[in-house]
C-alpha cells in the first residue's frame, strides 16, 4: 500500500 | 487540495515575500540568521528530488520551484550582495547548525518509513524542518531590536505549520488517509517550538507594542 499520500504535499 | 493545506501553502509564500521584501526593497538582513535559511536550502534540497522521478500537479512543481530558487537566493543576498551582506547580524547568528543536521541524518537513518535514497532523504528533510527555526529563534532572542517584517515573517513562518496540521487532520478525517506519524509528529514538534514566539508575537500585536523577547 505505497500510495503517495503526504508526498504530494510541500 | 483543502483549504486549510492551502492557507498553509499560501501563508509560507508569504513568509518568503515577507522576507524577500526586507532584503530587497530595506536592503537589509538584519536579524535574519543566515544558518536557519541555510538550512531551508538543505530541506527543500532533500525534499524536492523527486521533481525529477514523480509528478503530482504544476502547482506541486511550480511550488517546489519557487521555494528552492527563493531558498538559495536569500542565501546568496545573504552571503554575497555587497549592502545586503554588511547587515547581517553574524555576531549574535551562533547557533551551532551543523548539529541539528547530524542530528537529523541519524534520525533519518534509524527511523524512516522505507529505505531507500528518496524516502529516507524525505524524512530527512522533514526531521531537519522541524528544528531549522532554532538559530532564528536564538538570534531573535539576542536581538535588542525586532523590526516588524522580521516579527511578521517568524510569525507567518510559523503559522504555515500549524495549519498544515490541519490540513492533516482533515486529511485524516474527511479524505481517509492513514496515520503518518513520521510528517504529523516532525509538524507537531516544529510548531511547538514557535509556542513562546506566537506568545509575545500576539501579545505585541494586542497592545500595539514592539515585539521584544525576554533574554
Amino acid at each position: 500500500d505505497e500510495e503517495p499520500e503526504v508526498h504530494d504535499e510541500l | 487540495m483543502n483549504l486549510f493545506r492551502l492557507l498553509g501553502d499560501m501563508t509560507h509564500l508569504l513568509s518568503i515575500v515577507v522576507l524577500l521584501l526586507k532584503i530587497r526593497t530595506v536592503k537589509s538582513c538584519a536579524g535574519i540568521s543566515l544558518k536557519t535559511q541555510e538550512l531551508y536550502v538543505i530541506v527543500f534540497l532533500t525534499r524536492y528530488l523527486d521533481l525529477f522521478t514523480k509528478y503530482y500537479s504544476v502547482y506541486n512543481t511550480a511550488m517546489k520551484l519557487v521555494f528552492l530558487g527563493t531558498s538559495i537566493g536569500i542565501v546568496w543576498y545573504m552571503r554575497y550582495h555587497k549592502v545586503v551582506k554588511q547587515t547581517y547580524s553574524k555576531d549574535e547568528d551562533t547557533f551551532k547548525h551543523y548539529f541539528l543536521i547530524l542530528l537529523s541524518i541519524i534520525l533519518a537513518l534509524l527511523i524512516h518509513r522505507a529505505f531507500d535514497v528518496i524516502e529516507v532523504l524525505w524524512t530527512f528533510s522533514l526531521y531537519l524542518e522541524a528544528v531549522a527555526i532554532l538559530p532564528q529563534l536564538v538570534l531573535l532572542q539576542k536581538s535588542r531590536n525586532i523590526d516588524t517584517l522580521t516579527g511578521d515573517y517568524v510569525f507567518l513562518l510559523g503559522a504555515y505549520r500549524a495549519l498544515y496540521i490541519l490540513n492533516w487532520v482533515y486529511r485524516f478525517l474527511m479524505e481517509n488517509h492513514k496515520f503518518r506519524w513520521i510528517p504529523w509528529i516532525s509538524g507537531l514538534v516544529q510548531t511547538a517550538l514557535y509556542a513562546d514566539f506566537f506568545y509575545y508575537y500576539i501579545k505585541s500585536w494586542k497592545n500595539r507594542e514592539k515585539l521584544k523577547l525576554p533574554a
